[in-house]
């Protein structure tokens, strides 16, 4: 009863579904929900690869765009079919109750269902994404998914919604284009973070000369993201768990990191709650003890005396050599050559960082203070927000800008771009 | 079965019987045209079209052949040539392209005046 039940709903008009404006032009909808589930429907598996890859290819492809937009996808293998937003399936010919048929192999592989089901025509050679024959049920799965969210075809090269199967590089991605057309259904993806760095390591080149590179990283609860400055994106295939990329470290919710560097130091530690980590940048891995045989994690109080914990946030100023450690509304000066905070702090944040447009300041609880070495600034973050504080180079263009000063807030999303969370079953794959 | 030599599979072939019909005339081209959207004839995001009625014919379908040819880079000529047919028989996607406008572009689309469908 339910296929041409149906069927007749396809052809009636949708409640709710495309709307016309004033002009007569057709909005198109989008899933108004989190958290998406989907389904390889057990009747319907190709006859060509094991379940077990088509499952696999799918939560791939779903993670592809779960990776760009603020959507998650959930495989859902118990619920009622008709609980399950987006079904896919395979066929030939006649297939599923659907009313497209399809035609055997070549020309149509695979359609979608607006906000609803996809179904790949089992008469195609579908591959896995190892092979370099066939048509690519990975990047097939990817272009459907997106018709499923709404996306149209669109001639534009590089786009994953080019109507005619073009055979892509193993490593195919979305490419910014294709990001932006789903943030405009879906919107960017936003969200605070815990801690953000940027890792010096040091490389020597062919000539024996020290090369110093640095990569950004952002935290949020257990899994963190490489952030590609030059690519205005996060490394394909992020985010990751914590555990498994950071070594010896509490495995979410951090408060803060520093990196002391000097000319004589090179330390970095992570902290979360009244203790800290150092962690060794050469054996990839945090200290189990220090050169005095003391193991880690020590004390914040012991270490940094005169900081409180736990703390929101931290950064090492290295013209200074202060870290500046952050709590509530209060910012803490620590003098790392003394080992001691400055005479004159603790002080409220907004005045040893003040606002440069009235009330535009995070005034008190700060997420994350970031200094990047990208832009040569130090950034606070609260919430979906940032604000930059005056650097040198601010300074010197104008001299009437207060030091430390903070500039009015903007969104962390148009600054740094698509750092998305995935669904938590897909951060293994 | 299906004939394969390889372990992988990965040569094996259709039989004839599966092979999707190609588009070697104007008649089949119609259908194309209209089944996709190219054509100002309702194409519903639903069965196949049956009648070639519903398939644009004359100017109309000269207008149709010159919007695909545009967005595929081939010659705007409106006529059903070698090249044409090639873009028409590769491998795509079911679901209706978007509407081009007159002009060649190369952005991306406005919202196709052909719905895409409502869920099933």
């Amino acid at each position: 009863r339910a296929r041409p039940k149906r069927f007749l709903q396809m052809l009636l008009p949708r409640l709710g579904g495309q709307q016309e404006d004033s002009s007569g032009r057709r909005a198109i909808q989008a899933f108004s929900k989190k958290t998406l589930t989907w389904r390889l429907v057990s009747e319907a598996y190709s006859s060509q690869l094991s379940v077990e890859e088509q499952r696999y290819i799918f939560r791939l492809a779903f993670r592809m765009w779960s990776e760009v937009t603020p959507l998650n996808f959930r495989e859902d293998l118990t619920a009622p079919g008709t609980a399950v937003d987006i079904k896919l399936g395979f066929g030939r010919g006649r297939h599923l109750g659907c009313p497209r048929v399809f035609d055997g192999s070549g020309q149509e592989f695979a359609h979608a269902w607006h906000l609803g089901d996809i179904h790949f025509d089992d008469d195609e050679h579908f591959t896995p994404p190892t092979s370099d024959t066939g048509i690519s049920l990975l990047q097939v799965a990817v272009h459907e998914i997106g018709h499923a969210l709404g996306l149209s075809h669109t001639y534009r090269m590089g786009s994953i919604m080019q109507p005619n199967y073009i055979p892509q590089e193993p490593a195919f991605e979305l490419d910014w284009s294709d990001r932006k057309a789903v943030q405009k259904l879906y919107g960017s993806c936003e969200g605070s973070f815990d801690v953000a760095f940027d890792w010096i390591r040091k490389e020597r080149n062919r000539y024996g000369e020290v090369r110093v590179r640095f990569s950004t990283y952002f935290f949020r609860k257990s899994w963190y993201w490489l952030y590609e400055n030059r690519n205005n994106r996060t490394r394909y295939g992020d985010p990751l768990q914590i555990l498994t990329g950071w070594r010896g470290i509490p495995t979410q919710n951090l408060d803060a990191f520093v990196h002391i560097w000097t000319w004589t130091r090179d330390e970095r530690y992570f902290f979360k709650g009244n203790q800290y980590w150092r962690y060794d940048s050469d054996k990839d891995q945090a200290h189990t003890e220090d050169e005095q045989g003391r193991s880690y994690p020590k004390l914040i109080s012991e270490g940094f005396p005169g900081i409180p914990s736990p703390l929101d946030t931290a950064f090492y100023d290295r013209r200074q050599q202060l870290i500046y450690f952050f709590k509530e509304s209060s910012v803490f000066a620590f003098d790392v050559n003394r080992n001691q905070v400055l005479n004159s702090y603790p002080l409220k944040i907004t005045e040893a960082f003040p606002a440069i447009t009235p009330q535009n300041h995070p005034f008190s609880s700060i997420d994350l203070a970031y200094y990047s070495y990208a832009h040569n600034s130090v950034f606070f973050f609260k919430g979906n927000a940032y604000w930059k504080v005056v650097s040198d180079k601010d300074k010197q263009q104008n001299s009437r800008l207060p030091s430390n000063g903070v500039f009015p807030k903007k969104s962390t999303s148009g600054k740094w771009f698509d750092i998305c969370d995935v669904h938590p079953s897909t951060l293994n794959m | 079965e299906k004939l394969f030599h390889s372990r992988d599979r990965s040569d094996l072939e259709p039989s004839p019987l599966h092979w999707a019909k190609p588009i070697t005339n104007l008649h089949s081209a119609q259908r194309f045209l209209s089944r996709y959207g190219w054509s100002e004839v309702s194409s519903a995001w639903g069965p196949i079209p049956k009648e070639s009625s519903e398939a644009p014919t004359g100017t109309t379908l000269a207008e149709a052949m010159r919007r695909f040819q545009r967005a595929n880079a081939l010659p705007a000529s409106g006529k059903l040539d070698v090249a044409t047919l090639a873009a028409m028989n590769r491998p795509r996607c079911g679901v209706p392209d978007t509407r081009m406008p007159l002009q060649a572009t190369l952005t991306t689309p406005p919202a196709p005046r052909t719905p895409l469908g409502p869920r099933p």
